[in-house]
């Protein structure tokens, strides 16, 4: 269970002035452990700074986030890396690589942060179901976008995380590799009983979704369950 | 006109061994000044090496490239970058802002290298146009994905270029926004009468095309005239 209590994230303003962004205002949701999630909303709406909060990546201005009993908005940063290591996937809206890595190196590193065994068979099988069978060696800067994407989304699905994030997942892929990631995913979220927040403008992808939450100017402004 | 005759793109092989990734395979193409094309096809298809290649930013394997009577494909460094310069508008996939420059300092970039009065007030009136009042001052760290995008945009389009290249516009845009990016897009075609490459996922944006070209494994599989 997520639970998200009047959380709010105010920036100060681009250019220095005193008056700050609101990019989310007094934001109250539960997630329900094994909910796939769709948050939708215009460009500048909140999403990717709510999955950041989430994730603990960033610091709210004020309200909570506790996710099963664990306040995520009072840990330090050691404990928060622990927590996403051991219990988040995250897929972020530019992939954010590592540009010496390779593809199926870039997909190992979660597994060999949890020491795994076999962690290199799982990493090829997983490159290879989202169709990357023949791109292992490559650097990112051999990549082309789609293919970038599918590498930080086996990455971040390769631990089966108990909470999945995903920040436009489905963004520079055409429409079968497309179906190809929501397989996936939908896959985590029935198999391993994962919590799926899938931020998009893809509204296939949001149409597959138990529940759509949508943002606008910081706000929760709809929240329907799928019939 | 865009004259592409027999243009090949081989990598290297991602994995350093000899045999190459054929990116491009002898790819003919005539595209007459004026015309709105789409450029679609699967990830990794060669959508974005082609883009790469008559922007004169990549030297092909072999095959040409003439852009009205300019021989892409035989110029030097500077000759290119003049070209380019005055002739092309650019859209990079992953949009290439520069990070020490605001929103607006970015988009002034083309029309100080092209040295046009007034330009504060034509870059103002573009982040205007594309829904970015309120965010000139922001660095690109300071803005959202689909912000950034609309920067590159306005950044290509201000200086109204002869030849418009677009890596997906709208990938990490909602439909309103997108909606947006297409009508300044299309615009430019008709009153500038820019000829326009959009490469893209985005079948709504494909579908306001001219003409839709399908790439697959590097080659072109169907060219088709909207009737
Ligand atoms: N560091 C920052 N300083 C100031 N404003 C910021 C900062 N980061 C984000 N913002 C602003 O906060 C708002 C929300 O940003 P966010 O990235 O969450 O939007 P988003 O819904 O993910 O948009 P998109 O669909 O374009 O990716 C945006 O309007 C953005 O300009
Ligand atoms: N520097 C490189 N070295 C080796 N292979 C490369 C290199 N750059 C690109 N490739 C390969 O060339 C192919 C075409 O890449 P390109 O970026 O043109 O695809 P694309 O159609 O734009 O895909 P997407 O829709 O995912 O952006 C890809 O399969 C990619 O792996
Ligand atoms: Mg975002
Ligand atoms: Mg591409």
């Amino acid at each position: 269970m997520i639970k998200i209590s009047n959380l709010t994230m105010v920036f100060k303003q681009g250019g220095g002035s005193d008056s700050g962004i609101t990019a989310l205002d007094r934001i109250d949701l539960e997630i329900p452990t094994g909910q796939c999630v769709a948050i939708v909303g215009p460009s500048g709406s909140g999403k990717s700074t709510l999955l950041g909060l989430i994730a603990g990546l960033d610091q709210a201005t004020s309200g909570s986030i506790i996710i099963d009993d664990t306040i995520i908005t009072k840990m330090n940063e050691d404990d928060l890396a622990r927590f996403r290591r051991d219990r988040i996937g995250l897929i972020f809206q530019f992939f954010h690589l590592l540009p010496t890595l390779t593809a199926l190196e870039n997909v190992l590193v979660p597994l060999e942060l949890k020491r795994e065994r076999n962690a290199t068979e799982t990493a090829s099988a997983l490159l290879k179901e989202v169709g990357l069978l023949g791109r292992e060696d490559h650097y990112p800067s051999q990549l082309s976008g789609g293919e970038m994407q599918r590498v930080a989304i086996a990455r971040a699905a390769i631990t089966r995380p108990a909470l999945l994030l995903a920040d436009e997942p489905t963004g520079n892929l055409d429409t079968e590799n497309g179906q190809r990631i929501i397989d996936l995913l939908l896959g985590l979220n029935r198999s391993q009983k994962s919590t799926l927040i899938l931020v998009t403008h893809d509204l296939t992808l949001a149409s597959h979704a138990d529940r759509i939450i949508s943002l606008k100017d910081g706000k929760v402004v709809k929240d329907e369950m799928k019939l």
